[in-house]
């Protein structure tokens, strides 16, 4: 099944949202540099996810294939909106405009 | 079963062994930097070994494991020696002592 909605609902329910795999160094490297700039994120571990929820699990990948049409990890949305994996989060940090992107659906 | 003489000879057999998984952007970086400098390698792919010879995949997996103590990948070796995964390649590449240490069991 495709689980768009759960999805979309994952993704809206916070400024920063990251789909991954445990075991996966790109994945770290993505977590490692949001936690130096002090971003806060929600983490969507589909290995994890896979042990705890299979249901859920499938219908989540395959919600998120239809969407981006990416099947890779990571894929991070930032305001609900897919920016890509670490090489395009790395990008935006390096061009200095993450921590704008992401206050844009910040509330303070 | 630990098939710790088939990894032993599959890591002798060239001057750079690398055993990688097909999906993993850590492998790809370390396949890339390897071949922006020309240099040849032979790479073992768990994945793809797993689907062709999965007899010989689990003592691969498990012989190696024995021999690094490390469960993941990419694993590099250089001249029969377990040098690390993706970083400690960058490292050596960046210290200027990669090309160095390759030479020392490569025929010219
Ligand atoms: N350019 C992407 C690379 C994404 C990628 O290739 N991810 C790998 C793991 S590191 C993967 O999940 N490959 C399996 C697939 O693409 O289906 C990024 O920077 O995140
Ligand atoms: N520092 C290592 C990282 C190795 C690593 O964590 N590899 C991941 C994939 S990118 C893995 O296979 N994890 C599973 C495990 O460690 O069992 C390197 O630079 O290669
Ligand atoms: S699985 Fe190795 S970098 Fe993603």
């Amino acid at each position: 099944r495709v689980d768009e909605e759960g999805v979309r609902k994952a993704v809206d329910s916070q400024s920063v949202v990251m789909f991954t795999k445990s075991a996966c160094s790109y994945c770290v490297k993505a977590k490692n540099l949001l936690n130096e700039q002090k971003v806060d994120y929600k983490e969507i571990d589909f290995d994890a996810l896979k042990q705890q929820n299979p249901n859920e699990h499938q219908g989540l990948v395959n919600g998120l294939v239809y969407m981006t049409k990416i099947t890779g990890v990571p894929q991070i949305f930032i305001c609900g909106k897919f920016i890509g994996g670490f090489t395009e989060l790395s990008e935006l940090h390096e061009a200095k405009t993450l921590l704008e992107k992401i206050s844009e659906c910040t509330k303070e």
